[in-house]
């Protein structure tokens, strides 16, 4: 149960998310290619969905230079 | 190095799990490691609590995000002992942390190392091979819309902003692919993970590996 507003809101993720689908898969020209289209984050907006399901923070790493400790 | 190796065949990763709506990934992939290294040790493999690192790492911002390394320098220098998922069950919300006693069991890590393994992929496929499952950020924008197969494309590196487990890799087919355990439950990609091509470092994924040791 939502209110119309919600619904009209998640309706417009999802026709927008339908639109991502086609260019996203339009790369996909091998058989083992990803597939994009509908899943359970498809009535999200990207930003509801960068802010619910991605909160990892990047720290820079230093460069892997090959050898070990003990090296 | 083996053309394809996956720890979950040595009975080493537990079940992908579900963070629900919560930007606790970063505790996920964390603590997925940590259970994964303790039964390549030769222990049980067993659920560790993810609750108690959203809740006690306080360096990070529980549901509101976190960093990897940050989490792993805490409970390398507090040598926390991670109890059991059922003994604190996840909540998908940032709540109290809840302290147990120093008597309490539990798996701390020793140490960790993190390193970017940008054009050196195959150096992070002996670092899998050698020490267990991976943990690494990865920029997962287009990963909202993902069904499965293998991701070649539409992913940015330097601009990660999500924590995954890597598992394993194959490099047997046309297309080398790195084996990825997400947390966003089983609906989601190949059954809860997702396929990575190794070489290019697609997604960012060789940009922050982090290793961990019990």
């Amino acid at each position: 149960e939502v209110s119309s507003e919600e619904f009209s809101r998640r309706h417009l993720s999802f026709q927008r998310a339908t639109i991502r689908h086609t260019y996203l898969n339009s790369f996909s020209t091998e058989t083992q290619s990803a597939k994009y289209g509908i899943n359970q984050f498809s009535d999200l907006s990207q930003e509801e969905f960068r802010d619910l399901y991605l909160g990892a923070v990047y720290e820079r790493a230093p460069l892997f230079s090959g050898l070990s400790v003990k090296e | 190095l083996p053309d394809k190796f996956d720890w979950r065949d040595k009975a080493a990763v537990a079940p992908v799990q579900d963070q629900q709506a919560c930007g606790s990934c970063w505790a996920f992939s964390v603590v997925g490691a940590i259970q994964s290294v303790h039964a390549i040790g030769g222990s049980q493999l067993e659920q560790l609590s993810v609750q108690q690192v959203v809740d006690c790492s306080y360096q990070n911002a529980g549901c509101n995000g976190g960093s990897t390394t940050r989490a792993l320098n805490w409970l390398k220098q507090t040598r926390m002992k991670l109890v059991t998922q059922s003994e604190y069950p996840y909540k998908a919300k940032t709540e109290i942390c809840h302290f147990f006693s120093q008597s309490h069991s539990g798996v701390a890590i020793k140490n960790f190392t993190t390193h970017d393994f940008s054009g050196q992929e195959k150096a992070m496929m002996g670092q899998l091979v050698q020490y267990g499952p991976l943990v690494a950020i990865v920029d997962a924008v287009s990963w909202q819309d993902y069904l499965g197969g293998i991701i070649q494309h539409h992913c940015s590196s330097q601009w990660s902003n999500h924590a995954i487990l890597i598992v394993g890799y194959d490099t047997t087919g046309d297309i080398p692919y790195w084996i990825v355990q997400n947390s966003w439950g089983t609906r989601w990609g190949n059954e809860g993970y997702v396929y990575i091509k190794i070489g290019g470092n697609i997604c960012g994924i060789a940009d922050s590996v982090a290793a961990v040791f019990l």
